[in-house]
């Protein structure tokens, strides 16, 4: 199986994965990689788009209200407006793409796709992406059947709009990756003109 | 300001894989930064990463893939941006980049139908050879030369090994143990 995970300029996440499947499979067995929930997850979320900070306490009660009953909120996330500088205008998103690999029949069965993306969410300020990537892969894969080797790579991107227009927006990225296998293969790259880092991870 | 990461499976790499494993991972990262570079978007980007590694027989995808136990190959890919924007192909034989089929079911998602009838996310089998045919793809023509557009020297070993231990006499795995080389290859 292969896969990948890109952010772009602007902040917007995407996900894939493509696999050949189990040696001498069953023809018409259908393996993680073409499942929704399993084999790659993207999402993203805007927060206080066009919102002006030092707005009226009430209205921020029923912005905070929105959210809970919406279950949007995210623990430790706190919303672009709340950190922007007073009078500015924000516009800010947060994304997440996730890649998986493994024994198709396990990986799916526990979406671990979404799974994964959901705990880096959840916790990604806490423990650092490859560690929620971690926990999720012992609450989900590993608790199914062996063989349940597996595989994961996420990342989570955050956009913060700079004050004005022309000073562009602000990407931040934070990539992890675990498995539960002999190995992983893992390439990424972030800067323009660096050379793909490379890792078989032990 | 934008990020990559490609993975080439999670399994056993062998020490004398990893060279050729790498230089495909590296092309990839470079196909989806040059993707980027020229205004593509993240989803263009991802589908043209697992293109490089569809194309390199080092890696089970695309060319390279594992055969079935009739001989075959069949491949699964999807793809999903950030917007929910969602497509994928299921046991797809004879599509050269299955990935490719997957991404561009996730674009005409997008594009509505008349009557308000409901675009495929997911295409299986033979109808998605067919289907990506149909949209321009590069896609075998028939069963027959589907058959052999994935099919690599390697994985024609390999699935001989496999099948040879399935015929031994016993009829059981058990006792059987795979060369480090060829246990990757039992995962997807």
């Amino acid at each position: 199986t292969v896969g990948a995970v890109v952010v772009d300029g602007r902040g917007h996440v995407a996900s894939g994965v493509s696999s050949g499947g189990i040696a001498l499979k069953q023809e018409g067995r259908v393996g993680e990689a073409a499942l929704y929930g399993a084999g790659c997850w993207a999402e993203e979320e805007e927060g206080g788009a066009g919102e002006e900070e030092g707005a009226g306490e009430e209205e921020q009660q029923q912005r905070e209200t929105k959210e809970k009953s919406e279950g949007r909120r995210l623990r430790g996330e706190t919303g672009a407006s709340e950190a922007a500088p007073l009078g500015s205008k924000t516009n800010s998103m947060h994304g997440v793409a996730v890649s998986t690999t493994g024994v198709g029949e396990r990986v799916a069965a526990c979406l671990l796709s979404k799974t994964a993306a959901d705990a880096v969410r959840a916790a990604a300020g806490d423990q650092g992406v490859s560690g929620a990537l971690r926990s999720a892969l012992r609450r989900s894969v590993l608790k199914t059947p062996p063989p349940n080797d597996a595989g994961v790579i996420c990342v989570l991107a955050q956009r913060s709009e700079r004050a004005h227009p022309d000073q562009g927006c602000e990407v931040k990225v934070e990539f992890g990756a675990a498995h539960c296998s002999h190995s992983l293969a893992v390439a990424h790259c972030g800067a323009p003109r660096a050379e793909p880092s490379v890792h078989f991870m032990p | 300001g934008y990020f990559i990461a490609v993975h080439a499976g999670a399994g056993f790499h062998s020490k004398s894989s990893q060279p050729k494993v790498a230089r495909a991972l590296r092309a990839a990262c470079r196909a989806a930064r040059k993707t980027l570079r020229e205004g593509g978007t993240a989803l263009q980007a991802v589908t043209n990463a697992i293109s490089v590694l569809e194309d390199d027989p080092s890696c089970n995808a695309g060319r390279g893939s594992n055969l079935t136990f009739n001989g075959s190959v069949e491949c699964d890919a999807s793809v999903m941006a950030g917007t929910a924007c969602y497509g994928a192909v299921a046991a797809v034989p004879g599509i050269r980049n299955p990935v490719k089929a997957a991404s561009l079911l996730a674009r005409e998602t997008l594009e509505p139908l008349p009557c308000g009838l409901i675009r495929p996310t997911m295409l299986a089998g033979e109808g998605a050879r067919v289907w990506a045919a149909q949209r321009g793809l590069e896609a075998a023509e028939s069963r027959e030369q589907a058959a052999q557009m994935h099919s690599t020297p390697r994985a024609v070993r390999q699935w001989q090994t496999f099948q040879a231990i399935l015929a031994d006499a016993t009829g059981e795995y058990s006792g059987v143990v795979l060369p480090d080389s060829q246990q990757q290859r039992l995962f997807d």
